[in-house]
């Protein structure tokens, strides 16, 4: 048996509507430690990993008492999570050899419950193993300041430069129609700590990324005040948004390097 | 020119 009661619906609904467009397709597999995703995009440029600790205060209850893996169409359990109030608190459940993945949204008051059953998905991934390795470079900064310079930059190129160095970091566009560079110095006297923008570098790191896969992850913007940017030269950046209560999504991106 | 390359170059099966 599997369960996991969520207290916070929307916290997983945005976590869905973050994936959605990019990962089909998923497995979440199931832990006595907590839930896991890892999924490649369909041309295998970008990889998410989500981590929800079961031993974090964003679930209420949790339960599993085998491993299990649900594959499941994020598309489908986006539409799903539409059917549950922001408020409600969301409740997974599965059995040990499941066919069915149940949601079950109670609403604040305990008024209403709904449940909705949907099919599960045999899905062929590989998983990969991802390295804890120390980055030349992690920028800390305000993620709705992330998602507003990828915005900015798509409307005049492909991929972005992002520059790291001891004064801060730059973000570079250069397109056949025109260039852009926005400029983020480290910020010392910021009241709040989610708005300052902190650099910790070891090396400095010039690496350019396509600007389409950076925009797609920052739909996760609302997940999380900050966002965390981890660069070495010649090797994926890893953009991750924490989780309050739960853990973090991550996304990974392979960089674009001179051939 | 510089060239996207995929994302499972850097990672190996686990």
């Amino acid at each position: 048996m599997f369960e996991a009661k969520m207290l916070q619906s929307s916290v997983l609904k945005k976590i869905i509507e973050s994936l959605k467009d990019l990962f089909a397709d998923a497995n979440f597999d199931c832990s006595s430690s907590g839930i896991t995703l890892q999924d490649m995009d369909s041309s295998h440029v970008a990889l998410c990993y989500l981590k929800l600790r079961s031993d974090e205060e964003g679930f209420e209850d949790y339960r599993c008492d085998r491993n299990i893996t649900l594959g499941v169409n994020l598309g489908l359990m986006s539409k799903i999570l539409k059917c549950a109030g922001n408020d409600d608190v969301v409740t997974l459940r599965a059995e040990d050899e499941p066919n069915i993945l149940t949601f079950i949204f109670d609403s604040k008051n305990s008024e209403r419950v709904s449940k909705y059953d949907i099919k599960l998905m045999e899905i062929d991934s590989e998983l990969l193993g991802i390295p804890d390795t120390d980055y030349s470079c992690v920028v800390k900064m305000p993620s709705h300041e992330f998602q507003r310079i990828c915005s900015n930059l798509s409307q005049l190129g492909d991929s972005v430069t992002i520059d790291c160095h001891k004064e801060g970091v730059d973000f570079k566009v250069a397109g056949e129609q025109g260039s852009g560079a926005i400029k983020l110095k480290q910020t010392t006297s910021v009241d709040k700590e989610e708005d300052q923008v902190t650099v910790q570098l070891n090396e400095p790191v010039t690496q350019s990324f396509a600007l389409k896969f950076l925009c797609a992850f920052t739909k996760a913007t609302s997940l999380s005040d900050t966002v965390n940017l981890s660069l070495t030269q010649d090797t994926p950046v890893v953009v991750e948004y924490p989780i309050a209560q739960h853990g973090y999504l991550r996304f990974y991106l392979a960089p674009k390097i001179e051939e | 020119k510089k060239k996207q390359v995929s994302i499972s170059r850097f990672f190996t099966p686990a």
